[in-house]
């Protein structure tokens, strides 16, 4: 998280992190055994990550203080249309994890609230974007352990598309914008996700009940003036979420 | 070759005269010999008769016989006040056999030509019984009961004598009289007469265990008896009363002793006379009835039933408990309770207790508790409560659910619901909140 602020203790009881190899993701909690997240953090080369070697933290908020998983993955669900082949198609960025036991909840750990189905995201309402991946102060990237936090607005699409354009008209490659995602950010930077980020949640609020609005999925560099975070679009994956779930 | 039945007497038959319904010819002198089985005699129906009409029936006649006695002589027609016409009046023979000769002289009247006769006969049982006594001075068919049956008859004897191989006398003969009927005649030989001398008799009465007999003498007893200095004996003439397990009781003298209830289901009836002496004897009716058990008592938070005034053997008594309560016997819960009152007057089993039921411990409920609000031990009409452990779940539409220990042994909210209430999880509501103070 650029630009944001250390979470207070039970502030995000929702936020996960996940550890895959070396590497390290977000997730959220969305029932007593599923942990939702983007798809690319479970995938690696290409194939679904083994569920052995996924460990699941989650109730602090700080790392240092986690000395074993709290959670085992039992079994990975990777949307069956994602299909990043090429590290450049992040359309359908979303997995579910299924623990191997059931989760108490409490102050620490509490699940986050789904979105209606096909729910519309209103431009410029703020989302609470989690995760304990990169900080950045002063233009350097720093590794934190502490759960950070920012606040950003859901970005209209077509400003979100213009953003990517101008970085693919720059000669770059990036991946598409497609309806499944969404864009939150601002446009003089500084306050983004980063990596270490993905998988973790883009959650808005309505009446004092956060609703997992968005999981961080890509971006072009972290809190880039002009530039913005790309989210996949959950309310389009409610079905499949449900789907999912029921099945498993 | 083949067995033929033996030729067997007909029960029933026809007469007609030759040529019926066609005039009969000149000069006959035509018999039938009617015959049916012994014991039955025949009785014999004319349909028709048509025969020329003469004063005495001298010319044309039909004549009945039985062992060579006439019976009737007939002739003339049933609508004709000539001759000698039987009418609508049968004809009944004494026994079993009846002859009929048809005869017809030379000459028929030119204008009339008659057709003869047609008659119907008939066994009919002889009530041997009830025929006059002999005048030969042989006695009664039967010397003491006589039985019709079809085609003979059959003599018996009272009880205390036995048939002779004349099968018509009786000889006193009184042992081993067995009364086994719930009720029941008894007399002495002769009874209200004196016997022979020397009467020696015995009678059982012996009825199902189960059953008490009571004896009840008429008025009318006569045993001989002396009076001494120390009262009624009975030396010579007595009747002794047997019951198991008592003191037999000789009877004797001219009281009757009236009603004796014997608490036993066997009693035994000794009647002794020497050869001296006048006794006119005794007569009694027994009767029985189901010996008794004891009321059966209460049950505490249960019922007993029936509940007449008095248990009698083979009588059945339930048990049923009170709702929410649950029938025990020696410790162990039964389905259902019932006892028969036994022929020792006892009842089969005690009676059972009521215990109160409980549906055992309430389910736990994931992510949730249990409260008891009223009750004991989980037993019947328990109030408990589940509520869930807030604020990171809650029930689904309500805040708590009350559920009661019912009378089929399980916890049911007021909604009639047995599963228990599901824990869901809050979702989305932090307890601490990302705030800032500073704008």
């Amino acid at each position: 998280i650029t630009g944001g602020s250390e979470a207070p203790e039970n502030t995000i009881p929702w936020q996960v992190l996940l550890t895959i190899s070396a590497g390290r993701g977000g997730g959220m909690v969305i029932a007593n055994r599923w942990i939702m997240t983007a798809a690319h953090v479970v995938v690696h080369n290409n194939l679904p990550v083994s569920s052995e070697t996924v460990h699941i933290y989650m109730g602090l908020n700080d790392v240092k203080t986690l000395d074993h998983p709290t959670a085992y993955a039992a079994s990975i669900h990777i949307h069956p249309n994602y299909t990043n082949t090429n590290n450049l198609d992040f359309n359908n960025d979303i997995a579910l994890i299924k623990l191997k036991d059931p989760i108490t909840f409490n102050a620490s750990i509490m699940p986050i609230c789904l979105p209606e189905e096909r729910d519309t995201y209103l431009t410029g309402l703020i989302g609470l974007v989690s995760g304990y991946g990169l900080t950045k102060n002063n233009s350097r990237l720093f590794s934190t352990n502490k759960l950070n936090y920012v606040l950003l607005p859901v970005v209209e699409d077509n400003i979100c598309a213009k953003s990517i354009t101008s970085v693919k008209d720059a000669g770059k490659d990036v991946p598409n914008l497609t309806n499944n995602m969404f864009c939150a950010g601002r446009p003089e930077g500084g306050k983004d996700s980063c990596q270490g980020d993905s998988g973790g949640p883009y959650a808005l609020s309505d009446h004092g009940r956060f609703w997992a609005a968005g999981i961080v999925s890509w971006g072009v560099g972290c809190g880039e003036k002009g530039r913005y975070g790309v989210y996949t679009r959950v309310a389009n994956y409610v079905g499949w979420i449900k789907k999912t779930m029921q099945e498993n | 070759s083949m067995w033929l039945p033996d030729s067997v007497p007909a029960m029933y038959g026809e007469v007609q005269s030759p040529e019926y319904p066609q005039p009969y010819p000149p000069n006959l002198q035509e018999q039938w010999d009617l015959s049916v089985p012994e014991g039955y005699q025949i009785r014999l129906t004319f349909t028709h008769m048509d025969i020329e009409a003469s004063p005495g029936c001298y010319y044309d006649a039909l004549t009945v016989l039985y062992n060579g006695k006439v019976l009737g002589r007939f002739c003339g027609h049933e609508n004709s006040a000539d001759g000698h016409h039987p009418g609508n009046h049968p004809i009944l023979s004494p026994g079993n056999k009846l002859t009929l000769i048809f005869q017809t002289d030379n000459n028929n009247p030119e204008r009339h030509q008659n057709v003869g006769f047609s008659a119907q006969y008939q066994a009919i049982d002889i009530d041997e019984c009830s025929a006059p006594e002999p005048v030969d001075g042989s006695g009664p068919l039967c010397a003491q009961i006589c039985l019709n049956i079809l085609g003979s008859y059959i003599c018996s004897c009272h009880h205390g004598y036995e048939l002779r191989s004349d099968q018509r006398t009786c000889v006193l003969s009184c042992g081993g009289g067995i009364f086994d009927e719930p009720e029941g005649h008894l007399f002495s030989p002769g009874y209200p007469n004196s016997p022979p001398h020397s009467v020696s008799c015995q009678y059982i009465i012996s009825v199902e265990s189960g059953f008490i007999i009571t004896l009840n003498f008429s008025d009318n007893f006569h045993i001989e008896s002396v009076n001494t200095e120390q009262g009624t004996k009975c030396p010579y003439h007595w009747l002794q009363v047997t019951i198991p397990d008592r003191e037999p009781i000789k009877l004797c003298g001219a009281k009757s002793p009236g009603l004796i209830v014997t608490n036993s289901n066997t009693v035994t009836l000794d009647y002794h006379t020497d050869e001296e002496g006048l006794s006119n004897g005794w007569s009694l009716d027994y009767s029985t009835h189901r010996v008794n058990c004891p009321p059966p008592g209460n049950v505490v938070k249960g019922r007993v039933t029936p509940n007449p005034t008095q248990f009698f053997y083979r009588d059945y008594i339930f048990v049923r408990c009170d709702q929410g309560y649950k029938l025990m016997m020696n410790g162990q819960e039964i389905e259902s309770f019932s006892a028969m009152c036994q022929s020792n007057g006892q009842w089969h089993l005690p009676l059972p207790e009521c215990h109160i039921i409980d549906c055992g411990e309430p389910q736990p409920l994931l992510n949730g508790g249990v409260t008891f609000l009223s009750g004991f031990q989980n037993q019947y009409r328990s109030v408990i409560q589940y509520h869930c452990n807030e604020p990171f779940y809650y029930f689904f539409g309500s805040l708590n659910v009350n559920f009661t220990c019912e009378s089929d042994r399980k916890w049911r909210s007021n909604n009639d619901v047995v599963v228990s209430p599901l824990c869901i999880p809050v979702c989305g509501q932090p307890t601490n909140h990302i705030t800032g103070i500073q704008r």
